[in-house]
């Protein structure tokens, strides 16, 4: 058990790693995202920094929610997450977003393709982490369940 | 691309300007989305995420203005923390957890407490309920209403806010955390007490906390466990949560 415990910690720090960086590129998608719908005339006038600005709550939070039931905390990034947000860094720069009215058509669609890419990946990896942590825990459920472990030992 | 941002980061820091500030916001601002969700996982279905997103920018821009480039910390570890301080501080001041849960959940404290110093161990829901005046089902009835407003709600009544800036939640006490630079003793203390009050508690009660704050299961994966629907490990988990702070506030 102390091995499949560990198993899943390390998984799971990895898993909370890539979340962050997903959380991170999934935003600064949807801020592209936004500035590509407002040229299409879907969205209001915001054109400047400003109005980018007042309209970023609207535009970071999802409004579709639902909870795995699972205990959410919320810890420093670790190694993997550092790493990742430096080659999210290189894919989008300070400039392309806050200048994000000032890139032509062309070059919105390629920052946005790009982004779009790194996010999917990190979804792809994340889904992978899941199965492995899931799995693993539905293992510990299991002993838990039929008595291998108990919670006095743990404790 | 890294250095385009090193440069705006030093050009910031030697003459602040609303135009560098703004642009270094709009670049971290998807760090206040990634809390943001986090946080709203474990709140009512009825709060919008876009208020916890501007309480969390005010965090954000703290961040941005007091960081300093020569401490050598990450600036995203250390946004993310004011961030989460700064959305959890707003909800609290606007007191979103309805005075009436409150206080029902008080009036169960107090009865735990009371019945724990005179049968010298844990009480049951019947000598509970007995205590209260009220029916099994009436009892009931309160652990359902304060699961229904979500974990932070529970994070909130068993909050360890000693730390000051970093108010440290249940869940971040309990779980498996990578420590900080500050605020390890305190927390391995923390994890003690908390050990050392699950032991004293029935079983139920230690083996939905031992699963859902050490084991990290989800609730469904705890009934499963149990052979409980997901809305009774609810129930236990409440129970057990205002049975913990009854211990320690005692
Ligand atoms: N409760 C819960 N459910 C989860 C979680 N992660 C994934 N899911 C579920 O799994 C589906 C697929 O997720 P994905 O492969 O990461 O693929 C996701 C992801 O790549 C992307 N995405 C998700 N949220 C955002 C966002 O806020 N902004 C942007 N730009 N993309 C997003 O869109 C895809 C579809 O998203 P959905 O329609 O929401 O569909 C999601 C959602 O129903 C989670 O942490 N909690
Ligand atoms: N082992 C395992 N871990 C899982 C699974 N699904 C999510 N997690 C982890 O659990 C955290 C909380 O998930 P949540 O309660 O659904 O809370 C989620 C959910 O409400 C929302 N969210 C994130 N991605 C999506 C998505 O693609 N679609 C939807 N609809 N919501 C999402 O944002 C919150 C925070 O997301 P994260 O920061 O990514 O943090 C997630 C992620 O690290 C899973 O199937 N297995």
């Amino acid at each position: 058990l102390p091995d499949l415990r560990q198993a899943r910690v390390t998984a799971a720090q990895a898993e909370n790693d890539v979340s962050l960086v997903r959380r991170v590129a999934q935003g600064r998608l949807d801020i592209v995202g936004h500035e590509i719908r407002r040229r299409a005339g879907a969205e209001g006038d915001g054109s400047d920094l400003p109005g980018l600005l007042f309209s970023l709550p609207d535009i970071l939070s999802s409004q579709s929610r639902g909870t795995s039931g699972r205990a959410v905390v919320i810890n420093e990034p670790g190694s993997i997450a550092l790493m990742l947000v430096e080659e999210l860094d290189a894919v989008v720069s300070p400039g392309d977003l806050s200048g994000v009215d000032s890139l032509d058509d062309g070059s919105l669609r390629m920052v946005c393709e790009r982004i779009g890419e790194f996010e999917a990946s990190l979804s792809s990896v994340r889904r992978q982490l899941h199965e492995r942590i899931d799995t693993i825990q539905i293992e510990i459920g299991r002993r838990y369940r039929d008595g291998e472990v108990s919670v006095d030992t743990f404790l | 691309n890294a250095s385009e941002l090193d440069d705006v980061w030093t050009r910031y820091k030697s003459n602040p300007t609303q135009e560098d500030r703004d642009l270094l916001i709009v670049y971290y601002a998807p760090l206040v989305k990634y809390v943001a969700g986090r946080i709203a996982s474990g709140l009512p279905q009825n709060v919008d995420q876009a208020d916890l997103v501007s309480y969390g920018m005010f965090g954000l821009i703290d961040a941005i203005t007091k960081f300093d480039l020569d401490r050598g910390f990450k600036f995203e570890t250390y946004a993310i923390s004011r961030i989460k301080g700064a959305v959890l501080d707003e909800l609290r001041s606007i007191d979103w957890v309805p005075r009436s849960v409150r206080a029902k959940a008080k009036s169960v404290e107090r009865a735990m407490s009371k019945l724990e110093a005179k049968l010298h161990r844990v009480p049951t829901d019947e000598e509970i309920a007995e205590e209260l005046d009220l029916t099994g089902d009436q009892l009931n009835a309160i652990y359902n209403q304060i699961s229904s407003l979500g974990m932070v709600a529970l994070d909130e009544m068993l909050s360890f806010g000693a730390g000051g800036g970093e108010n440290a939640t249940l869940g971040d006490t309990l779980a498996d955390r990578r420590e900080g630079p500050g605020g390890v003793y305190e927390r391995v203390e923390m994890r003690q007490m908390l050990a050392e009050a699950i032991n004293g508690m029935g079983e139920r009660a230690k083996i939905v906390l031992t699963l859902y704050y050490y084991e990290n299961l989800t609730l469904a994966e705890i009934g499963r466990v149990l052979g409980v629907t997901e809305s009774r490990v609810c129930q236990i988990h409440t129970k057990a949560v205002l049975q913990l702070r009854s211990k320690l506030t005692a």
